[in-house]
């Protein structure tokens, strides 16, 4: 079973159609890892993206170097996912 | 002992079994309402169901909605199973529902993805697509919300198989897709097509593959506009709404501007809620709230369609 442990879902807020066609660049294509839960659209709609741990900082610099202002949705994607699973146990049970 | 609906829990995530087992129990507390029909099987063999609810008479006008066409938005399963069996246990109590179901028949599809849904439970919960093997590369599967024949291969899809959202090899490639396909077209008189996706909290109508305005464009938007603003009075979660293209982006191949393109005027597709902090993975506690505030716009449309044949 995948999991997902330290992936975080980074919200993200394109300031203009530059930064919008820059985060679109982070495409499966040349990222593959890094998944797009809401993908970058027209101004005024933030995306959302799902970073591997392991491409955290690399992602994070991305962003950072461009001036794209982002914040972390979910800081632990796999602590969700545990949570999600306890629940439905809980109410098989 | 056969479960019953009473004791089914709405508000938990459940797995393809359940669902399927639930529906079963549902035909089976309401038999003269409710039945079940099997429009085709997924890529790995499963069946699609559809829970037909109907009063009776011969091809009468229909609705449909679909949810769960991508796989990990398990809100959006949720939402239907909900769905169903309000309008199950609101026949001839709720006077719309049944003011809805004395004139037409609703078509509901639960799970229009049982591969990936199953996936999600099983190896990876990120799954979006179906689950066909794609020829010449490693990576797996469509996006079924992109592999409709409605501006197929345009913007806003891709033609990497390796993409959240490849578009597949042709049109109707995904026999997730071509179910659904064959099922309107050869029921004939289906007048509403309504797609449950999330997470945006978004009311969206054709066109998706091109900016201009579809020819009903204002009675879509004002009926849109009333739908959420009525969604809104339940908890005052406020949702946008326009055409695809105009509202997110252009967005080639996608299940409303199919069924638009082949003579289903009201074709809707729902984001639903988004509190900002868990995108797909929505506690099982906001289930009921969510369903229960999708319901009023639901019933908007559906409403709607009766009071405005053609």
């Amino acid at each position: 079973k995948k999991t997902f442990v330290g992936d975080q879902v980074l919200h993200i807020t394109p300031r203009d159609e530059e930064q919008i066609t820059l985060l679109r660049l982070l495409d499966d294509q040349t990222h593959p890892e890094v998944n797009y839960w809401r993908h970058p659209s027209i101004l005024g709609h933030p995306a959302d993206l799902l970073v591997p741990s392991s491409r955290l900082q690399e992602i994070k610099g991305f962003l950072d170097s461009h001036n794209i202002s982002y914040s972390t949705m979910i800081e632990d994607v796999q602590k969700l996912l545990d949570e999600e699973m306890k629940t439905m146990i809980k109410s098989r049970r | 002992t056969r479960s019953s609906t009473s004791t089914f829990d709405f508000g938990s995530y459940h797995t393809l079994d359940e669902i399927y087992d639930w529906m079963n129990t549902l035909v089976h507390d309401h038999p003269t309402l409710v039945s079940k029909v099997q429009i085709g099987q997924s890529y790995e063999s499963r069946p699609l169901y559809v829970l037909k609810f109907s009063t009776g008479g011969s091809n009468r006008s229909a609705i449909w909605l679909d949810t769960g066409i991508h796989s990990r938005e398990w809100i959006t399963q949720a939402v239907g199973v909900w769905t169903a069996n309000k309008i199950a246990t609101g026949y001839g109590q709720d006077p719309s529902i049944t003011a809805i179901l004395d004139s037409m028949d609703v078509f509901i599809e639960i799970i229009a993805n049982p591969d990936g849904f199953a996936f999600t439970h099983s190896t990876d919960r990120m799954w979006r697509k179906t689950r066909s093997i794609n020829a010449g590369s490693h990576c797996i599967g469509v996006d079924p919300n992109r592999n409709w024949d409605a501006g197929f291969g345009g913007s806003g899809s891709s033609s990497n198989p390796c993409s959240e959202l490849y578009r597949g090899p042709y049109a109707h490639s995904e026999g997730e897709v071509q179910a659904i396909v064959d099922f309107i077209c050869g029921h004939g008189n289906v007048k509403a097509v309504i797609s449950i996706h999330s997470y945006s909290q978004m009311l969206l109508f054709p066109y998706g593959y091109k900016t201009a305005p579809a020819p009903n464009h204002q009675e879509l938007n004002e009926l849109a506009k009333k739908a959420v603003s009525d969604l809104a009075t339940i908890f005052g979660t406020k949702y946008t709404y326009g055409s695809i293209a105009e509202t997110i982006y252009v967005a080639a191949g996608t299940t409303v501007d199919w069924a638009y393109k082949n003579g289903v005027k009201y074709s809707f597709t729902f984001e639903l809620r988004d509190t900002g902090h868990y995108g797909f993975l929505l506690p099982s506690n906001q289930i009921i709230p969510t369903a229960t505030e999708t319901w009023p716009a639901l019933l908007d449309i559906m409403i709607h369609v009766l009071e405005h044949p053609y």
